[in-house]
């Protein structure tokens, strides 16, 4: 059956590289982390450790939540937290020899997942997008 | 051939009902939206008009863009301005009785999509979310 081919596939050619992806470290201060993702025009990025091992994902309402006081948003909080305060340790996370068919699986309650190599190290993001475009151009054929 | 069968279906039972949508008017006031987002959790949400047309969406993003000034974030502007001041036009809409094919085109580049029935009125949204998870089941069949 064709579908069981697509769904095979590797997803090697749908990852977007890690130079190309907007991320943070977990010792980063959250005005850094505020900054960058202000600056990325991105919803949540990932989080990375100094053996570029993925800690989690960050989000600009996960930093606004962590300062907002009761009366006022407390802009001076953002320097005495860090990233690993306030990330969400709750990421997937693919092995490149993943195939197509767990990739789709997986993005179904995530917007991006993380693929890693054998040891663990991060190699870049898989996003919807890319398994939308996919999907559309398997159904013009 | 299968594949055609399933980008000609209809999209009606995909749609989550103008109900269930958290929303915001197009005269309301900035920290009313501000409010409504940071309670529904959402990224972005429709804007409707008092005709229950689609005006656009608004995201927490550029509410926060529009009281960033020099300094600091200018709470005070949130009761000055209205949603229609910072809310962003391009928003995709479908009829109810678009395809699913046009569904997964329109959704590459957009998280949701607006559901409008002949008369231009708000019926629901589709989300990638509900177009992964249909393309799922359609892979393990
Ligand atoms: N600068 C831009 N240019 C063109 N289109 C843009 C864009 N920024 C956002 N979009 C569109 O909006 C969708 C949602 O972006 P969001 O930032 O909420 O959510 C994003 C973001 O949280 C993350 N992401 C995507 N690319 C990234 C990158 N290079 N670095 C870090 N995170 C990334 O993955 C999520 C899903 O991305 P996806 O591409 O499926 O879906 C994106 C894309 O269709
Ligand atoms: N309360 C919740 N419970 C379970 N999962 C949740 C959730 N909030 C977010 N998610 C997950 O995160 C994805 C991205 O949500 P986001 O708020 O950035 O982006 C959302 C949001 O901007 C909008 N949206 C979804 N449902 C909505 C609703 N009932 N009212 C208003 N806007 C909605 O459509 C975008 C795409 O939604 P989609 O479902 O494809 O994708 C959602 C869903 O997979």
């Amino acid at each position: 059956l064709k579908n069981s081919q697509l769904v095979n596939n590797e997803i090697n050619e749908l990852i977007i590289p890690h130079e190309k992806v907007a991320h943070v470290h977990k010792n980063n201060p959250l005005n850094h982390a505020l900054l960058v993702l202000i600056k990325s025009g991105y919803t949540a990025i990932p989080v990375l450790d100094h053996e570029n091992k993925i800690q989690g994902q960050i989000s600009k309402a996960q930093i606004l939540d962590s300062i907002l006081g009761l009366e006022r948003i407390e802009m001076e909080r953002l320097n005495e937290y860090v990233v690993e305060d306030v990330a969400d340790p709750d990421i997937p996370t693919l092995q490149t020899d993943s195939t197509f068919g767990e990739a789709l699986m997986r993005s179904i309650n995530y917007p991006f997942l993380c693929i890693v190599d054998e040891n663990g190290a991060f190699i870049g993001i898989l996003t919807r997008r890319s398994i939308l475009a996919l999907m559309h151009r398997y159904f013009q054929q």
